[in-house]
């Protein structure tokens, strides 16, 4: 369940947008107990000028990503555009049954996307 | 010769996750024990979207640390014992006519790089009818199994009052070493011998509560948040 993906260069400035994993979509509901998907987001949009410059309350954008728009908008064949990627994330935790039939916890960092930014 | 197989994407993307093979599906005679349940809802993905590593105000999820155990860890397992063997002993025993138990953990799914912090044997007994209301509680004794059958080295003694509760003694440390990887399997002999009458207990379930830190799949240890 995702917000649809935009083609290159259309959909605004570099931002996280909704997905929704299903542990069932993707095959694991038989062993995964809990939870039965989680939000996971993703990033995309644009990271040209001005929209790679950190926003009000955005992540800090890194200058280099800054320079590097700055030298794609004066000459675009040197270089491409800053990457749009999560910038910040958050961990889940999942319960499941393993191959020797024990019940695991497992803590898993960097599993959802807070906030995007053009790096 | 033929070249090993590459695994396919499936396999590669599980291992990444740390799980050597597809867990095959819920096993149909396990329940989810209600101290997986709580530890899981400690940290609700829900809870954590409206309020990012907090349970509740002013209290702050540390990274790779289970906080109901208060131990650091970033997996928790619950392992059941693989069919507990009985034997009852002559008069001679520390253990008198009682039975004593032996306990199987197969430890195999844990990887050597898993470092435990936390080894919680439980155990539930139930006295037996006859000799139900043993005066002055009952001594546990928890022992590695020897060559061959028997205890071996008793690892453990812990006085228990009641068996109205489940009997929780911590292993590590006393099973093996505090800095020491967990072994494969481990084989227990367990023994509950009664202070004072002649009661004895029945065995009705053990089972291991395993809490490991992966330092692989803990990202905030080497690179604390700003």
């Amino acid at each position: 369940d995702a917000e649809p993906a935009v083609g290159r260069g259309l959909g605004g400035a570099c931002r996280a947008r909704r997905l929704y994993v299903s542990f069932r979509e993707v095959g694991w509901h038989r062993w995964v107990i809990a939870p039965r998907g989680f939000l996971a987001n993703y990033c995309q949009g644009q990271c040209s000028l001005p929209a790679t410059l950190p926003g009000p309350g955005g992540p800090p954008a890194l200058n280099h990503a800054v320079l590097r728009a700055l030298m794609h908008s004066a000459i675009p064949s040197t270089t491409s555009l800053p990457c749009c990627v999560p910038a910040r994330l958050s961990p889940i935790s999942v319960l499941f049954f393993d191959n020797s039939d024990n019940v695991v916890l497992r803590h898993y960092e960097d599993m959802v996307v807070d906030e995007c930014g053009c790096r | 010769a033929r070249a090993p197989v590459a695994p396919g994407p499936a396999a590669t993307l599980l291992q990444a996750l740390g799980l050597r093979d597809a867990p095959q599906g819920a096993p149909k005679s396990r329940p989810v024990p209600p101290v997986m349940w709580r530890l899981f809802r400690r940290r609700d993905p829900q809870e954590a979207r409206t309020s990012p590593r907090r349970t509740s105000p002013g209290a702050i999820l540390r990274p790779c640390h289970v906080e109901e155990l208060g131990v650091a860890g970033n997996i928790v397992r619950h392992v059941l014992d693989r069919g507990a063997r009985a034997q009852t002993l002559g008069p001679t025993s520390p253990t008198g006519q009682c039975t004593e138990w032996t306990v199987v953990f197969d430890l195999s799914a844990v990887e050597p790089e898993e470092l435990p912090s936390h080894a919680r044997l439980e155990m539930r007994f139930a006295e037996a009818e006859a000799t139900a209301g043993a005066a002055g509680g009952w001594e546990l004794s928890v022992g590695r199994e020897a060559e061959g059958a028997g205890t071996g080295l008793v690892l453990l003694r812990q006085a228990v009052a009641t068996l109205g509760t489940p009997v929780r003694v911590e292993l590590l440390g006393a099973a093996w070493a505090r800095n020491a990887s967990a072994p494969r399997s481990l084989r227990l002999v367990l023994a509950l011998r009664p202070r004072a009458s002649g009661a004895c207990a029945s065995l009705i379930e053990a089972s291991l509560l395993l809490v490991t830190l992966d330092p692989r799949l803990c990202h905030p240890l080497a690179r604390p948040r700003r």
